[in-house]
């Protein structure tokens, strides 16, 4: 009953918890023209944890809002246009923390559980590999 | 020293779930 698999099907979360239900996740996704979605929102958790002293931690916030936030990205069209400028001017005043990408993967996440992760279990990918 | 490329891919791959 508890197999990976059922795992998958109950939550988004548990289905991004599981090495394989991710990498399956991120083929679909590939397919679909749209994994940076799912880059940008492990971006967001490798970036909460990671040491605000460490200049390191600028330097990927700059490289995620470069990235996926900037440009007119799938994941820039998903956002909020005030998520955007919130982000931008944090990064244009440096004024960088942990929780500065919160908003925005809540709003991609969102974006997932109603469109593709439903697509995805409905997919052939994943009928294929059940 | 790291791009940002780099920088990026590390950070998204220290999320991404490990095999159990």
């Amino acid at each position: 009953p508890d197999s990976p698999l059922s795992r998958w099907t109950k939550s988004l979360h548990s289905l991004l918890g599981d090495q394989d239900g991710a990498l399956l996740f991120r083929t679909f996704l590939e397919r679909q023209k749209c994994v940076d979605t799912l880059d940008f929102w492990f971006a967001c958790n490798g970036f909460r944890q990671m040491d605000l002293k460490d200049t390191k931690t600028h330097r990927v916030a700059k490289a995620i809002y470069k990235r996926y936030i900037e440009n007119n990205s799938i994941v820039a069209k998903q956002l909020k246009p005030a998520t955007k400028t919130y982000i931008r001017d944090n990064i244009k005043k440096q004024h960088i923390d942990s929780a500065m990408f919160d908003q925005a993967q809540t709003e991609i996440q969102t974006n997932m559980e109603e469109n593709a992760y439903q697509m995805f279990l409905t997919s052939d990918i994943y009928l294929e590999y059940v | 020293i790291d791009s940002e490329d780099d920088l990026l891919q590390e950070c998204i791959s220290s999320a991404m779930p490990k095999k159990k």
